[in-house]
């Protein structure tokens, strides 16, 4: 979940 | 989305625009990797598969949509556009794909944080866009010659790299359970490439002269 959260980042 | 995040995305942006305007209005792909250009395609693809499974937002999305389209075009005119393909620096682009392609492949087999095909290939686009301007780098060093425009190109995103970093501190300082190691790493690395070019690219502009790196 941590790692999904930074995937708004292009 | 903070001023840092929005400023780096923006500095992208308009690194892109810089070579893509430079490339066309010159009719002419002179100091300009191919071998980046190739190896920014491959990280697209590989980051944005989730362009299909999942929808973060309309700015996620357009941006993405330009990345991967302005890269393509810019191959596209390197390789293909009649005028433009011969004066691509063929013989000096000698950087090879698989020294980098390889180790950052393995690295994300090693390293992610979730074993499965999507994830895998999102790491390896981290790892692989760390080391993706190295053979751009090592194109102008050998170019000796370095135009204005392709030297803003290094140096806006060498910029969006800074202000990710930035992002990062800031996400880090507001957002109670934001960490990403391996992406904060890979960024860092991705910064130290362009310490140097930074350094020679800030003195030619302080000495008003034009920008050489030494060999």
């Amino acid at each position: 979940a941590e790692e999904a959260e930074a995937k708004d980042e292009l | 989305m903070n001023l840092f995040r929005l400023l780096g995305d923006m500095t992208h942006l308009l690194s892109i625009i810089v070579l893509l305007l430079k490339i066309n209005a010159t009719r002419s792909c002179r100091g300009v990797s191919l071998k980046t250009q190739e190896l920014y395609a491959i990280v697209f693809v590989c980051r944005y598969l989730d362009l299909f499974t999942n929808f973060i937002s309309l700015y996620n999305t357009v941006m993405k949509v330009i990345f991967l389209g302005s890269t393509f075009t810019i191959i596209y005119w390197m390789r293909f556009h009649k005028v433009i393909r011969v004066t691509y620096d063929r013989d000096q682009d000698t950087f090879r794909y698989q020294f980098l392609i390889i180790p950052c492949l393995l690295l994300s087999l090693i390293l992610n944080s979730e074993f499965t095909v999507m994830e895998v290939l999102w790491t390896f686009s981290i790892y692989l866009e760390a080391v993706a301007i190295l053979p751009q780098l090592v194109l102008l060093q050998r170019t000796n010659n370095i135009d204005n425009l392709t030297g803003n190109y290094i140096f806006l995103l060498g910029s969006y790299r800074a202000l990710y970093i930035l992002n990062w501190i800031y996400r880090f300082l507001t957002e109670p359970n934001y960490r990403q190691y391996l992406v904060w790493i890979s960024g860092i690395v991705q910064t130290i490439v362009y310490i140097d070019f930074f350094y020679y690219y800030i003195r030619s502009w302080k000495n008003n002269e034009k920008l050489s790196l030494p060999a």
